[in-house]
């Protein structure tokens, strides 16, 4: 039964979706098999795995709208495979961008992620889930979905000032949702060793966020931004830069209970 | 009859509110009289100019929600100076988020923003409208309000993507409820020079954005990312340092006709 994990934070430009691709990379090459989830309409985490538009027929939001019965694909025909051996994309287009709308009358909107994604969760041992810089139904239906949420925060002041804000949205989706859903930490991103505002600001974390605050900081890296732009996750494209290492040391303290 | 902006892209993280706050400030600086509206629930323009969460009685939320004669505020009760003379702001706090689904179902719903701002046109020389990652209803409603689109665009891969979905949404907010809107331009930002990658993606943008590219280049510089927790623009907490001087110059550009 795979674990599932939402990465969630609606302050924008975090590094959700860098992590998302570069934490389903590393733990594919150690032998996972992994299902990268694209449930932002930007399609940020869908390219940077290296799928095109064009080569997209179906995407999430045909799963989350179409009930069963009505020829709607089955979530196998949607699933493609990427270029890093066991990892696969559930991938996301513009259409995505509909899905708010298309669900708002819908019966359990909120659980029409969790309900698409029962088929494969035994297929495999990860599941990872990119949102959109929002806290709207799209992240509910992937807080809903998840067992664990982690929470990238960009080290600088205005990443601080939503926090209060999601916590307390998970609070309400593990009260009324998914009770069984856990705070898997806050990751800390773009840390930039030389500055004071890197170092106030993860202090700040870890003494006002309630849950774990990982070891590993990932810190401002070039490379991680290149990246993207030929379709492979950071820690293939360039193994050996500091950004690839430092998300091999989140890999192991984010999942070594997995 | 005050010229205003929408400072609008759906791509998070891109330096909307930093050059929204930055941009009046020197406006403010040179002796024009500016507002900056604040319509993102994250409330950061709002805290970059130094209002804080408990000073704020009335917020834009309370001005699109409530229609006249409920006992709604004022717009000038609402409206706050800033430590920078001739800088007002409208501001946002979380009760913004509710905005979306409160005008769900309200007469030309994409209007209010433009009704709410009608009372103060004439007060000010300047209005400029800070927006969400999203292109929800505040952000349509923030286009329909607007003389002039200004587009910041980070430069790295992911930013390029999300594009020409706004552009299309830019269109269509011009065919449709505020044919006038002008598109100002693209605001490169977050540029660091010894990198290719931010040579590459300028171009692309200068290549096939369908509006001008300034010429002045926002660079990555820590002081624009420490100023926020001063609660003062960068040009104000550190006048001398490069990214004070790129909006200095961005300024020229941007409003030399205004
Ligand atoms: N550690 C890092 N060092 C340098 N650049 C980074 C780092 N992490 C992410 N980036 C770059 O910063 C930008 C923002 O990151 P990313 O797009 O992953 O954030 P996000 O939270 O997913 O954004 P959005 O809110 O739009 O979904 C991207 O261009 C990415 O390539
Ligand atoms: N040129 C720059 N150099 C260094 N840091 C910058 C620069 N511009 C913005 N920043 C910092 O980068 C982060 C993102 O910028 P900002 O919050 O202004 O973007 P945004 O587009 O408004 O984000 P959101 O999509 O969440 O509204 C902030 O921490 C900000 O202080
Ligand atoms: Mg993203
Ligand atoms: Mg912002």
């Amino acid at each position: 039964m795979a674990r599932c994990y939402a990465v969630v934070n609606q302050k924008g430009g975090v590094a959700k979706t860098t992590t998302v691709v570069n934490l389903a990379a590393v733990a594919a090459l150690e032998g996972r098999s992994v299902l990268v989830v694209d449930a932002d309409a930007q399609g940020n985490a869908t390219s940077g795995l290296g799928i095109r538009r064009d080569q997209i027929e179906f995407c999430l939001y045909d799963l989350l709208t179409r009930f069963d019965g009505d020829g709607s694909p089955a979530i196998d025909e949607v699933i493609q495979p990427t270029a890093t051996p066991n990892l696969d994309c559930l991938p996301a287009t513009i259409d995505l961008a509909g899905a708010q709308l298309a669900l708002a009358n819908a019966i359990s909107r909120e659980m029409r992620l969790r309900r698409v994604l029962e088929p494969v969760r035994n297929a495999y041992d990860i599941i990872i889930i990119d949102t959109a810089p929002s806290l709207g139904l799209l992240t509910i239906n992937a807080l809903a979905a998840a067992d664990r949420v982690l929470i990238p925060i960009q080290c600088e002041y205005y990443a601080l000032e939503g926090l209060s804000q999601l916590l307390q949205i998970i609070s309400m989706v593990q009260a009324e949702i998914n009770p069984p859903l856990a705070l898997g930490g806050a990751i800390l991103t773009m840390y930039d060793a030389r500055t004071n505002l890197a170092e106030d600001v993860a202090e700040e974390v870890r003494r006002n966020f309630p849950g774990p605050t990982f070891q590993a900081k990932v810190p401002r890296n070039v490379r991680l931004a290149e990246a993207p732009s030929h379709g492979l996750p950071a820690v293939i494209y360039d193994k050996h830069c500091p950004g690839s290492a430092a998300y091999r040391r989140l890999y192991w303290e984010v999942f070594e209970d997995a």
